[in-house]
């Protein structure tokens, strides 16, 4: 998975955090200080579609085949997260209640081309 | 030139514009993944030296600075369970013997909770008699709202307790929370009484002491139909 730089078109993970104090929501968001978002971005030529996510699949063994033969499948591919982590937060809800919860599908660690 | 793909497709933008957007974006996620319409407004919060103490005996090694987690004696994320802590707002009993506490639960209509696991968290003070016992028993009782303290109150559970030194004590409440949050009820009344010579080490005073305010810790998650029919099924 590439991480995203000045030099970088493909698709690739650009690292992303908020500070909850710069938007004013420290005072309901207890921990953490912060959240790594991340997010994906980039071009998904044809020749980098189905990697990593699909790579083994049956449909990924279909869609090389038809790739190498130069049949034009119409289908276009896009960058998108392949692996995301929780994030475990400590906040008031509406009814300034203490919560604690594991948040899943949070955090993006790596992207790719479908 | 990947139409129907929006990471792709995005044309490029200001670098302070794209910040915004992200922001924003985020922000969304956020309040969409805690199921809150809007960021909830603070008005009066805990005290600073409660919180801490709380968060302090109840995640500690648990969750990194970054908020990452220890996966180590948490819940599996699939289970989307959650814990609650609620600070005990202390009232003053007629007759002097227990330290009322009372907990505010509101749960969204036709949200059914299933609570996992609960306990009580109560600072006892070390007896001011060095001659005495160390162990003490300790009462929890569960009042009716409204009815008069004493009168209408269930022992709920008795426990031994060593106060040779001031020190933190739990107390597993965890049917008595379902039953209530079954009930539908609101507010949770709760006793302690741990009687020395008619002086109770359990209770407090909640302006000067509040780095030992009593509080609750419940880990509960959201029923829904798949569970309820899964219950049925065993």
């Amino acid at each position: 998975s590439l991480r995203c730089g000045d030099d970088v078109s493909v698709c690739c993970k650009r690292d992303f955090y908020i500070k909850f104090k710069d938007i004013q929501w420290h005072d309901w968001i207890i921990a953490p200080e912060g959240y790594h978002m991340n997010y994906c971005m980039g071009q998904c030529p044809q020749h980098l579609s189905g990697s990593p996510g699909i790579a083994s699949s049956f449909h990924a063994t279909v869609f090389s085949q038809l790739k190498v033969n130069g049949i034009n499948t119409a289908a276009s591919s896009c960058c998108v997260p392949t692996e995301r982590q929780p994030l475990s937060m400590v906040y008031f809800n509406s009814q300034h209640s203490i919560v604690k919860t594991d948040v899943p599908d949070m955090i993006v660690e790596s992207c790719g081309c479908t | 030139g990947s139409p129907g793909c929006p990471s792709c497709g995005l044309p490029a933008m200001e670098k302070d514009a794209e910040k915004r957007m992200m922001i924003e974006i985020a922000k969304q996620q956020l309040l969409d993944k805690l199921h809150l319409k809007e960021r909830p407004n603070i008005t009066q919060t805990v005290p600073r030296a409660a919180l801490l103490t709380a968060l302090r005996k109840l995640h500690s090694g648990r969750v990194r600075q970054d908020g990452s987690l220890e996966l180590e004696n948490t819940l599996p994320t699939k289970d989307q369970g959650y814990e609650i802590v609620s600070f005990a707002d202390i009232n003053e009993t007629d007759s002097g013997d227990a330290a009322s506490l009372t907990f505010q639960f509101l749960q969204e209509r036709g949200q059914s909770i299933q609570v996992l696991q609960s306990s009580l968290w109560i600072y006892a003070r070390s007896s001011e008699d060095p001659n005495r016992d160390s162990r003490l028993s300790a009462r929890v009782f569960l009042s009716v709202e409204g009815g008069v303290s004493g009168s209408n109150r269930t022992l709920v559970m008795e426990k031994m307790l060593e106060v040779q030194q001031s020190n933190w004590h739990t107390f597993p409440i965890t049917r008595t929370l379902q039953a209530f949050l079954d009930g539908g009820q609101r507010r949770l009344h709760l006793e302690v009484s741990c009687d020395e010579d008619g002086k109770n080490l359990c209770s407090m005073d909640a302006s000067s002491d509040t780095a030992n305010q009593p509080f609750l810790v419940a880990q509960v998650r959201l029923r829904d139909d798949h569970s309820k029919h899964s219950l049925r099924k065993r």
